[in-house]
């Protein structure tokens, strides 16, 4: 089915590949990338970890500060790696940083971005044809078996379960003015991992 | 099901990014790109098209230039554009170009690249799990239904539809002795859509 299909998809094409330590000095892993990041920034991560948000509405704007998340800030981007895919030559792989504020003022460093899959199928629906109906009827449970599939690979995979961190999010506000804030969402996360 | 989700997801988070024209300079699409690419290297593409190859097997080396296809040679990458998707700040999409010695030894340059989504289900396929099992056992129709829907996708779709070429094709040596050589199968098809 779609949702198990694109979370395969997602683990093997991409977190596969941009996690694990390699040892490599040309084909780092998400780790080693943050070490340097704090090293060249003076900053500290929480937590070594991706944070892949997965919003229910599928609704991923183009950067996670968005209008809806003030307590959010964009830091810079982790050095990138290439790597010849697929007869792609030198394709560019790299992870944005975002600074948070708390509501003490401290700024929290994390790495974490949209599960791009869910940003797609938010598009595939958005066509006006009858395929596109079929997946704004599903897209509930088409998100939900992506989240599921997804935490269930990464469990069973040795080089990248501590490095990932999948938030599943009911992404509207209570009183439906709008969405909430995603920074209060990833510092509950850290909380509960620290 | 897998096959058509995974082709909803490449034509709709890669080749409507990457292919149409859009007018604005730093938002370039394919045909620029190549245009560009002429220019500075003095060559010219017999096609002004992406070149999207499926192998039925699955395999989809690094690179085209592969041992088995002696007739093709690695040329430079298209110029890479930048922009914001899903919490990923300036995610780089870049296309590359190779060269196919023709019998005559003519120079044919090409835009083209094995659909990673193929590829990606080759590598799910190795694994040793329950779904991996269903994959091997379908493949064949995963692929299948993957090419069916791209091309009806891209048919569809008046930006699109003539700066992509897909080619579904047996990849397997006909005396079972290893792989065929893509040149020879890039230039049919230039062949016949010239
Ligand atoms: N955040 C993020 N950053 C990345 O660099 C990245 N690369 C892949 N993915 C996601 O992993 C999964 C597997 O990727 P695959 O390469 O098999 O399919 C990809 C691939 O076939 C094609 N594609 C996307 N970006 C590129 C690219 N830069 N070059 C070539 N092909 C690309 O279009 C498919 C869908 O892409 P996305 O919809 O962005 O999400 C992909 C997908 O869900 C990424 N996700």
């Amino acid at each position: 089915d779609y949702g198990s299909g694109i979370a395969h998809s997602f683990f093997h094409g991409y977190l596969r590949i941009v996690l694990p330590h390699t040892g490599h000095q040309n084909n780092k892993g998400l780790r080693e990338f943050q070490k340097d990041f704090e090293a060249r920034n003076d900053v500290k991560f929480d937590a070594y970890k991706l944070f892949i948000l997965i919003p229910m509405s599928t609704h991923c704007p183009p950067s996670i500060d968005s209008e809806f998340s003030p307590s959010i800030e964009v830091s810079k981007e982790l050095e990138s790696k290439e790597l010849d895919r697929a007869g792609v030559k030198n394709r560019n792989y790299k992870n944005s940083v975002y600074k948070i504020i708390t509501s003490s003022g401290q700024k929290k460093y994390v790495t974490a971005e949209y599960a791009t899959p869910v940003k797609t199928l938010g598009e595939v629906m958005k066509e006006n044809t009858q395929c596109a109906n079929i997946y704004r009827k599903h897209y509930k449970e088409i998100v939900l078996n992506f989240y599921l599939t997804l935490v269930d690979l990464l469990k069973n995979d040795e080089a990248c379960h501590d490095l990932c961190e999948v938030i599943y999010y009911d992404d509207k506000n209570k009183d439906g003015s709008g969405y909430r804030d995603v920074g209060g969402i990833i510092l509950s996360r850290i909380r509960e991992i620290m």
